[in-house]
């Protein structure tokens, strides 16, 4: 696993979130069940939990865009990259942008995975750089999977305590 | 002109492809100029990804390239 310049992390024990834009592909409900569902990997490992906004600025803003969007890194179209997101801090860090231009799935069909893409990119949202561990969430190229099985590499959970330490038990 | 020894033996269009992969997601760092060169970039990609680390362009190397990922860089900026 890696880490940022700097390791920067959050210092709250309660992070904000808010979807701010969707996609055409799924339902509405369908990607917020998701993006629970990410966070929540990364949330029973360590000490810190999520909460999501429904106005306002939040920590970690989530949105899907295509093109040029605002922050010096645009999309490219279908395939390539998928999606990026922003180290912690304040303005644009944390936040996290997945390419409209994707034809993005729950599993139920052809497309790319949104629940594993999201938990790669919120991985990048708490602070976890690439990792060369194939088998990590963190590595940085996509490979659809199947999304029961889905989980946490021992290498991101590694990484993860690295920063934030060890959720209580 | 021919493209360098780096290039492998790739086209033209793959060679652009990988320079533009190398500059997004293996930047040189601005303090230490490292990695300022195409060899020394994909050095770097190839021993991230556990490659033979060659620094000329390879089937493998453009393969991996060229799959779907993220926009995050795979080295620190």
């Amino acid at each position: 696993y890696s880490l940022f310049p700097t390791r920067p992390k959050w210092v709250s024990s309660v992070v904000t979130y808010r979807v701010v834009s969707y996609t055409p592909d799924l339902p509405r409900v369908r990607v917020n069940q998701l993006v629970a569902k990410a966070l929540a990997m990364w949330s029973q490992e360590i000490p810190l939990s999520f909460r999501r906004v429904l106005v306002g600025t939040a920590d970690i803003m989530i949105g899907f865009a295509r093109g040029a969007h605002g922050d010096y890194y645009p999309f490219d179209g279908p395939g390539n990259t998928l999606a990026h997101a922003f180290a912690p801090g304040p303005g644009l860090g944390g936040d996290a942008h997945f390419d409209e231009d994707e034809r993005w799935t729950d599993g139920s069909r052809r497309g790319v995975n949104f629940l594993i893409t999201a938990t790669h990119e919120l991985g990048h949202s708490l602070g976890l750089g690439h990792s060369s561990d194939p088998k990590a969430v963190m590595y940085p190229t996509y490979r659809a999977g199947d999304p029961r099985n889905f989980k946490l590499a021992p290498d991101d959970i590694e990484g993860i305590q690295k920063l934030y330490g060890e959720k209580s038990t | 002109l021919p493209l360098p020894r780096e290039a492998g033996g790739t086209s033209e269009p793959q060679w652009k492809q990988a320079q533009d992969y190398l500059r997004r997601f293996y930047p040189s760092d601005p303090k230490t100029r490292e990695a300022d060169s195409f060899e020394a970039r994909l050095k770097l990609m190839q021993r991230f990804f556990r490659l033979p680390v060659t620094g000329v362009l390879n089937p493998h190397t453009i393969e991996i390239m060229q799959k779907p990922r993220c926009g995050v860089p795979d080295v620190a900026e």
